[in-house]
């Protein structure tokens, strides 16, 4: 069985590669066959696993827009049972492409369902916006996991990303469900961290993770190596706090 | 005379809006007089000053896709020489609808130009994406201002960025210049933060401002509070930072 799992959040920068890249790699360090798959322009994800593509390397581009079979852009990458469809910058094109084709929402959810057999888990990673690409990760998904950054702007735009994903469930994917919510850049000395910690296990005490995922430097600098904390400095807080991030995951579904 | 200085990048949580608000309350504390025109659909910059519009109340979406003339969305806020232009969320559907609508990259342009007699500057807080609402942005402007975080992605988005102004000065836009770049979460402490600040000032040593916004709470922490951070805590490292960006800009321009 598997299970694809959207990371999403339209408000920029609170750590959706961070976690797709290091959730993925958690995942594959406890053996489970695990595929990144990059649906953001900006590629970080791919960055973060050492892919740069040339412009004519097949990437998600090609497969939401020409037709190309999912694993023909799908490539192995150093880490062991973690694999990677890769994004490109021509993908900035893609939204307003997409626009014209038919059944535009379920262009990712088409390639993905090929893909199943082959992995785990299949974790996607969204660009910050609530655009056309985004939509296609959250019809695609079978659960959604929400990174909330322990901010002010964080808690404001959740009642939108949530009334989206409500949308989606209603029109697009009836069968998507909440993955959970997890705190991210938690640096527990700040009372505004604190602060959205309550609000947020507040009004979500059944969709909150318990793990926490804290401020930590080396989650930051791995990107630059071309790799995931866990593989850069595996005592570190932020490597620590995604492994129970994926052992939490995973005791869920085993009683789910 | 007037100045639009558009504030983009598609990289998102590099501090956009942060560095629109606070750089906006800076001017005007200097007694200019300053628009803040936010068209990212989050409205954060909206939020930040305390203004949470109704869906019924104009906003820069009825601007762009209505027609309605701008100085009828414009309005006050709580702080002396700084008006407001909000977004709202529904500005959400624009990118889509702009597609449809004849020279579509210059709706903003045409909407701004008659406040300009009203505003010394004006500034425009842009979505994380290079989709058609930052076009629009880019296009209305006389230069444009880049945050960029002292961290690894913000260096890999920086090409992209360029390129496509230098497409947008080429096609839609020639009189755009670069007012610069600006690093902002600057944290001393860190060697990621210190690599990123020499990278940027050896590729860019033209256009970096010598103002360094740094990592300090009381930005983060003002927008709860509905106030620029300058009317929150006047001495903290953040306002007086905007205030030096701000003085910098001003220097540069009677230079001009
Ligand atoms: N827990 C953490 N501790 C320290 N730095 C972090 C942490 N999580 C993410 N970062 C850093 O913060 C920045 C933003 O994170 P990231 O790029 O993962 O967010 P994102 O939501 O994917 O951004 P975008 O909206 O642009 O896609 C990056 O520079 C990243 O390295
Ligand atoms: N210098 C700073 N020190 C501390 N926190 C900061 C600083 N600048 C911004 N922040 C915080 O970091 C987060 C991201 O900043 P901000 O929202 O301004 O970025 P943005 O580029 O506008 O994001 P988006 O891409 O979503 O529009 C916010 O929670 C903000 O309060
Ligand atoms: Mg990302
Ligand atoms: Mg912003």
């Amino acid at each position: 069985i598997s299970r694809v799992i959207v990371i999403a959040n339209q408000k920029g920068g609170v750590g959706k590669t961070t976690t797709a890249v290091n959730l993925a790699a958690a995942l594959a360090v406890a053996e489970k066959r695990c595929l990144l798959l990059d649906i953001d322009p900006q590629a970080n994800s791919s960055s973060s696993l050492n892919v740069h593509l040339e412009r004519d390397e097949p990437c998600v581009y090609d497969v939401l827009i020409d037709g190309l079979p999912a694993e023909q852009a799908v490539r192995p990458t150093d880490f062991a049972h973690l694999a990677l469809l890769p994004s490109h910058i021509k993908l900035v094109g893609a939204e307003i492409e997409l626009v014209a084709i038919a059944e535009r929402e379920y262009a990712l959810k088409k390639a993905v369902e090929p893909l199943r057999r082959s992995y785990e888990y299949i974790l996607i990673d969204c660009p910050p916006s609530l655009g056309l690409l985004t939509l296609n990760g959250l019809t695609a998904a079978d659960t959604a996991l929400i990174p909330i950054q322990s901010e002010y702007f964080a808690l404001e735009g959740l009642t939108q990303l949530l009334n989206t994903i409500r949308l989606v469930q209603k029109r697009l994917n009836p069968a998507l469900e909440m993955e959970g919510l997890v705190l991210t850049m938690f640096d527990p000395r700040l009372n505004l961290a604190r602060q959205v910690r309550e609000e947020v296990r507040k009004f979500f005490p059944q969709h909150t993770f318990e793990t926490i995922v804290h401020r930590n430097v080396r989650l930051a600098e791995a990107p630059s190596f071309g790799r995931p904390a866990i593989y850069l400095a595996a005592s570190s807080q932020g490597a620590r706090d995604y492994l129970s991030l994926a052992e939490e995951l995973m005791a869920r579904q085993n009683k789910a």
